[in-house]
């Protein structure tokens, strides 16, 4: 079981660096689409005044049904994020097109967001196979209970 | 190039730029995207989480104008703490759990630390509905609604005044946050030995939920019952902790 655990333990610290980042990508995504539209006349609020629009998730989609969504404990604190800088995802997410955003055109803002989905859509699909490790791993420990019980006690 | 960003904090620490605080703002406000999330999970549907965004954001505008770039500290642990303050001090202030849910909730923990100071252990449900006068089935839906109101809220509702909620006493397996974890040692091993003199049942949910973050579907396989009743064991073992906690 202690095995068990620490494989488990491992699985969750990789999704959550990967959820930690898919969310940055999220964000960084849906505020320039946002900016897009703006330029483009269709919506008239400035980023800053449609801040929780942009970045709140739509409401359930079809994740109330999804049967792995349930509700897990989360801790809301920064991951461990090993040799940042070094990787494609700190790069998109290093650059700072929000300092300069009024000097940039829109087809820069296009190639960035084309840039963002890219290596977002690379990460979900890490994400999605990691949970699915993960959970099998879940899935072993909670066997492993109801087949012997309460062992040791993990709470410490 | 991520120079850009250090740029940016020197012209607004040094000025006070407004522009370049914005620029701040729009670069950093995806963590509040990040925080508001996990913060959400397990709330009521009636909780919009735009609200939680709206409520995060001023918590990381709050982070962005205190922060001292100089003394050399990660900006984004700082900034996700700021954030999360910032939406559970607007979750506390909110009345949105119903006055007769919060009422019976009451109830039933002062009729739990009645008991368990009587009988020196956490109370079955049978003896619970009884000291009550109520009968078990009662008992048992008013826990169940209790606990659909979600799993952060029901510590929200207890302590209105604002006691640590349990998502912030339980120690994070992942370990991300040396500081915090060192200052909350003390509550740690406090918290670990009263779960650890709870009932097997309620032990074995919160063992299970908090420690071996299994969802609550998957505590059902383990104990044989329905997620909901895990839900309700779940309501029932958070306000044991706290009698026992508080005392
Ligand atoms: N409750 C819950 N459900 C989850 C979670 N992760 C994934 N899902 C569910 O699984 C679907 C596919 O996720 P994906 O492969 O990462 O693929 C996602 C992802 O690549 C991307 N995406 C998700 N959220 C956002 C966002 O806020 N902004 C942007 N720009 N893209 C997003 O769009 C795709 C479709 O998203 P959805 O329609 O929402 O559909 C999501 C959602 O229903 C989770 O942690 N919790
Ligand atoms: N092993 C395993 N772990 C999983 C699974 N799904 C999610 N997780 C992990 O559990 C956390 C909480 O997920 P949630 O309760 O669905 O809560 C989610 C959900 O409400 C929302 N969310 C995230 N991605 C999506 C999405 O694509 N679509 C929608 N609609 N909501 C999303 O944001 C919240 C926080 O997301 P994260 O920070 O990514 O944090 C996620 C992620 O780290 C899974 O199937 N297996």
């Amino acid at each position: 079981l202690t095995e068990l655990r620490e494989r488990r333990r491992m699985a969750d610290e990789v999704e959550n660096e990967l959820s930690f980042y898919r969310r940055m990508l999220h964000g960084r995504i849906d505020l320039l689409r946002f900016e897009l539209r703006r330029r483009r006349g269709e919506e008239r609020r400035s980023l800053i005044e449609a801040l929780p629009h942009i970045l709140a998730d739509a409401p359930g989609g079809n994740a109330e049904s999804s049967a792995s969504h349930r509700p897990r404990h989360v801790v809301a604190d920064l991951p461990p994020l090993p040799d940042v800088g070094k990787r494609e995802v700190d790069q998109v997410l290093g650059t700072d097109i929000f300092a300069r955003l009024d000097e940039i055109d829109e087809t820069e803002i296009e190639r960035a967001i084309a840039g963002l989905i890219e290596v977002e859509e690379r990460i979900s699909e890490q994400r999605r196979r990691v949970q699915a490790v993960a959970d099998r791993l879940a899935k072993a420990v909670a066997d492993r209970y109801r087949h012997e019980g309460e062992s040791d006690s993990v709470v410490r | 190039a991520p120079d850009e960003v250090a740029g940016l904090w020197e012209r607004f620490k040094a000025t006070g730029d407004e522009r370049a605080r914005e620029g701040l703002i729009l670069h950093y406000s995806p963590l509040v995207k990040f925080v508001a999330g996990r913060v959400g999970v397990g709330l009521p549907r009636n909780v919009d989480q735009a609200d939680l965004v709206s409520y995060g954001i001023f918590g990381l505008i709050d982070a962005i104008d205190k922060f001292e770039p100089e003394r050399g500290f990660k900006f984004e642990t700082y900034a996700i703490n700021r954030i999360k303050g910032a939406i559970l001090d607007e979750l506390r202030a909110l009345d949105w759990v119903p006055r007769s849910v919060r009422a019976r909730a009451r109830e039933i923990e002062r009729s739990m630390a009645e008991l368990e100071h009587r009988l020196q252990r956490t109370p079955t449900d049978e003896e619970l509905a009884d000291h009550m006068g109520i009968p078990l089935e009662d008992l048992q839906d008013a826990l169940a609604e209790i606990s659909t109101l979600g799993l952060v809220a029901l510590d929200e509702m207890l302590s209105p005044e604002g006691g640590a909620a349990m998502v912030d006493l339980v120690p994070d397996p992942r370990g991300t946050n040396p500081e915090a974890a060192f200052q909350a040692e003390e509550t740690r091993r406090i918290l670990a030995d009263a779960i650890n003199r709870l009932p097997d049942r309620e032990r074995l949910v919160l063992t299970l939920y908090y420690y071996e973050g299994l969802t609550l579907a998957e505590i059902g396989e383990v104990l044989g019952v329905t997620e909901s009743r895990v839900c309700q064991i779940h309501a029932k073992s958070v306000m044991s902790l706290r009698n026992r906690i508080g005392e």
